[in-house]
């Protein structure tokens, strides 16, 4: 914080440190940059963890992208030579998705650490705070990835296993057992011997979440066999909450600005 | 310039002229060439760095940004500035022809490029927020 954070032309085709800088000068410059970047303050968040996979998916997207040579805007490189492509299984819709918006959350979960009360095995509870999700924005779309990995069992040789996403529907606060109904959202029949993630379509539960911040009780992921039974994820190679960081759930939100905001004040 | 102040003996003025302009002295000219290089309109760096900001506890990426600025003057002869457009060729001789009604052609950006900025929010969650517009990569004479 010694330094200048602002570096300037010296006119001799380098770039040196801008002159010192008094501590009101530097807390208006901070202000501007941050109004610049849309934001009223400077977040604090708690703790970082890069090395899971929801900040690694935006990291992906953000290596992979390139400017367009016509509009100046930044989209998903066409060659793909980025990782994101191979490693989240970007698909060509997801690229134009992806190209379109102009904010993309990534939600790590927190299901496991919440409603303890509830009889359903915590590593497949998914919760996603999307109370920072701002509301001036469109909302494109909302995917929820799970990787299948090796399956340690051979369940697959003779039976097809089905994932099932389910949002919890609730009254108000209502986290008893009873109280809570499960509506699915999205189906997958497991593909044996497929290593990657699987893609979800969850934007009706986030648009509901987005308007009702107190209905969102979060997703369940259920796994059954073809008879029905109950299997714990593992058995089939997904990962659940209690997985590996840099393979467990997450849910990415794309938003594109409504229409065009009023001039910043400064 | 000749032709608004031509006086009613225009070669003695001419001359006139031509001697004023001999008595320059030939350092003072290469100042005046230096300093027009450094007039010119073109695009200057400018660098502002999340890293000496103490933001890298919540911008993951990028470190930093070349905001670049578009800086000089558009004067005459236009054809000599950066990606002159043929407005501010117009609006330059209407300059002329009027200084104090009519400015110069500014000098400004002709090309913006995107920036993308992935940070952390309050929660945990991580943004990758598109910056359109936010880099010039070319300035001229508008």
């Amino acid at each position: 914080p010694e330094h200048s954070p602002i570096y300037v032309d010296n006119h001799k085709g380098q770039t040196v440190a801008g002159e010192e800088i008094s501590d009101v000068d530097r807390a208006e410059i901070q202000e501007d940059l941050l109004l610049l970047l849309g934001l009223h303050r400077r977040p604090r968040p708690a703790f970082q963890e890069v090395q899971s996979s929801a900040p690694q998916f935006l990291m992906d997207i953000y290596n992979s992208m390139v400017d367009d040579e016509d509009t100046g805007d930044l989209k998903l490189d066409p060659e793909g030579v980025g990782s994101a492509w191979k490693d989240f299984n970007i698909t060509t819709v997801d690229k134009q998705v992806i190209d379109e918006s102009d904010l993309i959350m990534s939600f790590i979960n927190h299901g496991s650490k919440l409603f303890k009360e509830l009889e359903l095995p915590r590593s497949q509870l998914l919760w996603f705070d999307l109370t920072e999700v701002p509301m001036d924005e469109n909302q494109l779309d909302t995917s929820l990835r799970v990787y299948q990995g090796y399956a340690e069992d051979a369940l697959f040789d003779y039976q097809s296993v089905t994932l099932r996403i389910f949002q919890l529907i609730g009254g108000e606060g209502e986290t008893r057992p009873d109280d809570i109904q499960l509506k699915e959202v999205g189906a997958r029949v497991l593909e044996p011997g497929y290593v990657g993630w699987l893609t979800f379509n969850v934007s009706s539960a986030a648009d509901l979440w987005r308007m009702f911040p107190h209905s969102n009780l979060g997703l369940f992921m259920e796994v059954t066999s073809e008879g029905g039974e109950q299997l714990v994820p593992g058995q089939v190679g997904l990962v659940d909450a209690y997985g590996e960081q840099a393979r467990q759930p997450f849910m990415t939100a794309f938003f594109k600005q409504q229409q065009l905001k009023r001039p910043l004040p400064r | 310039l000749s032709r608004f102040k031509r006086s009613p003996n225009g070669k003695r003025g001419k001359k006139k002229r031509n001697r004023s302009n001999s008595q320059t002295s030939s350092s003072s000219l290469k100042d005046y060439i230096q300093k027009q290089e450094f007039s010119v309109c073109q695009k200057r760096n400018l660098y502002v760095s999340f890293r000496d900001l103490g933001w890298q506890d919540w911008i993951i990426a990028p470190d930093g940004y070349a905001a670049f600025f578009c800086m000089g003057i558009c004067s005459f002869p236009i054809n000599s500035q950066m990606n002159a457009t043929n407005h501010a060729i117009v609006q330059t001789l209407t300059h002329l022809l009027e200084p104090f009604l009519y400015p110069k052609p500014s000098c400004a950006p002709t090309k913006l490029n995107s920036i993308s900025v992935l940070y952390f929010d309050d929660k945990q969650n991580v943004n990758l927020r598109k910056y359109s517009k936010m880099v010039a990569t070319s300035c001229g004479c508008h």
